[in-house]
């Protein structure tokens, strides 16, 4: 069998032919032992659309085997990476991106015209001709919601670890160390194993390296908002359930180093561009428990205030944290018992859930909005470090 | 005159979950 690759540019019609034999190597190659690195410098999603190039010719040949052979060795391919490399944060966006893109494709050129209409003239040359591939692209669907949950797996335990020190311990509002509550300690440096401290910074560091990673491999800006939105509840509920289960911590000066924390969150989101993601809003729990801990909470009118402001606290959350609240000093009082018989009184109509504590593994459900691309497929030039000569383009 | 695109014909595809088993199963198979 002849094996030359065949360059007649100008004829390119966005089609790659194969021998059946060679569906394997195409496999091993493109999928499972390819490294995100080796494709830095070309198209993001390269991939996903050599792949489609592929099945647009089986298509184009009418060779249904081949298409569900291509498709099912490709999935199968792409869940094996996954599991090889499962605490791999950016293998895994790689093949979001990627899995994510190859569904976009199958849309994009189905023929169907809902998904035709910001299609080039060129590119709608390109749609597929005589098989509905829909059942694959509902394959695919779950196959990304698989690979996104497995991402958000990753980037959680990564952070994890950070956020109570970094929310909640760690001082980088000068001068507050001298008004911390008698008894405070810091947890993580009691611990035995060293010290397991992170300041603030490290969280956005980490967060600096997500989005970079996420942007470079080209998974829609729309999938990167949701897993800042999925990772901004997990700081707001793990936050807010240790502040809810340590007395030591119920202090105004925590209350004012964590609005500066949040606050500061919230300008990394802007400064990103992704202050429409909805991550704001899932960390309003918290940013109303650190309200609560600067408040006045003496007279009705201080119980009035804090009734209408903490909405998104229930009402067992915020007697908690009046209990819990520690005075700075001899000269701040505690919490009253009227106080919080008031508080409760005014919130007995409320009909909040019974738990106390958020669950941080709570997941969004994510969505995978149709994003079509202007790229056309005669564009797009396959790099030699791919070692796919044996495909023909057609 | 234009003339109408022939209708595709739909490629059954299994659940993800029924190819995984068969890609299990066919790993058992093999030596």
């Amino acid at each position: 069998r002849q094996v030359t690759v065949q360059r007649k540019e100008k004829d390119f019609q966005g089609m790659l032919e194969y021998h059946k034999d060679d569906e394997a190597l195409l496999i091993r190659n493109l999928v499972t032992d390819l490294k995100p690195q080796m494709l830095s410098g070309t198209v993001p999603c390269l991939p996903a659309y050599i792949l489609y190039m592929c099945i647009r010719h089986a298509d184009y040949v009418n060779d249904d085997l081949k298409v569900h052979s291509l498709l099912t060795s490709t999935i199968n391919g792409v869940k094996k990476v996954l599991k090889k490399h499962n605490d791999d944060f950016e293998m895994t966006t790689f093949w979001l991106s990627n899995t994510c893109r190859l569904l976009h494709c199958l849309k994009q050129y189905s023929g169907d015209e809902g998904f035709m209409t910001q299609n080039s003239a060129k590119q709608n040359e390109h749609c597929l001709k005589n098989f509905d591939l829909t059942e694959y692209r509902q394959v695919l669907s779950d196959l990304s919601i698989q690979i996104y949950q497995q991402l958000i797996k990753i980037a959680e335990g990564v952070l994890q670890p950070m956020i109570v020190s970094a929310m909640l311990e760690n001082e980088s509002i000068q001068g507050l160390s001298g008004v911390k509550p008698t008894g405070y300690r810091k947890r993580s440096s009691s611990m035995a194993d060293g010290d397991n401290s992170y300041c603030l910074e490290a969280i956005i560091r980490q967060m600096n390296s997500f989005h970079t990673v996420m942007c470079d491999q080209g998974l829609d800006p729309e999938i990167i908002q949701q897993v800042f939105k999925q990772l901004f509840y997990m700081i707001n509920a793990v936050t807010l359930n240790n502040l809810l289960l340590r007395k030591e911590v119920c202090s105004w000066s925590t209350g004012m180093q964590l609005r500066y924390n949040i606050s500061q969150l919230e300008e990394w989101l802007r400064g990103r561009n992704l202050h429409q993601s909805g991550a704001v809003q899932t960390m309003e729990p918290l940013i109303q428990a650190a309200q609560l801990l600067q408040l006045k909470k003496k007279t009705p009118e201080d119980a009035e205030a804090i009734c209408s402001l903490c909405n998104s606290l229930s009402t067992q959350q915020i007697v908690k944290i009046l209990n819990l609240y520690t005075p700075l000093n001899e000269f701040e009082e505690r919490v009253t018992v009227a106080f919080i018989r008031t508080i409760q009184a005014q919130l007995q109509e409320r009909n909040d859930p019974q738990q106390l504590l958020l669950d941080f593994k709570h997941t969004f459900p994510v969505l995978f909005p149709f994003n079509p691309s202007s790229l056309t497929m005669d564009s797009i030039h396959i790099p030699a470090c791919l070692n796919l000569e044996f495909l023909n383009e057609v | 005159s234009a003339q109408r695109p022939r209708p595709r014909v739909l490629l059954k595809a299994p659940t993800l979950a029924e190819m995984e088993e068969m890609n299990t199963s066919e790993e058992e198979e093999s030596p």
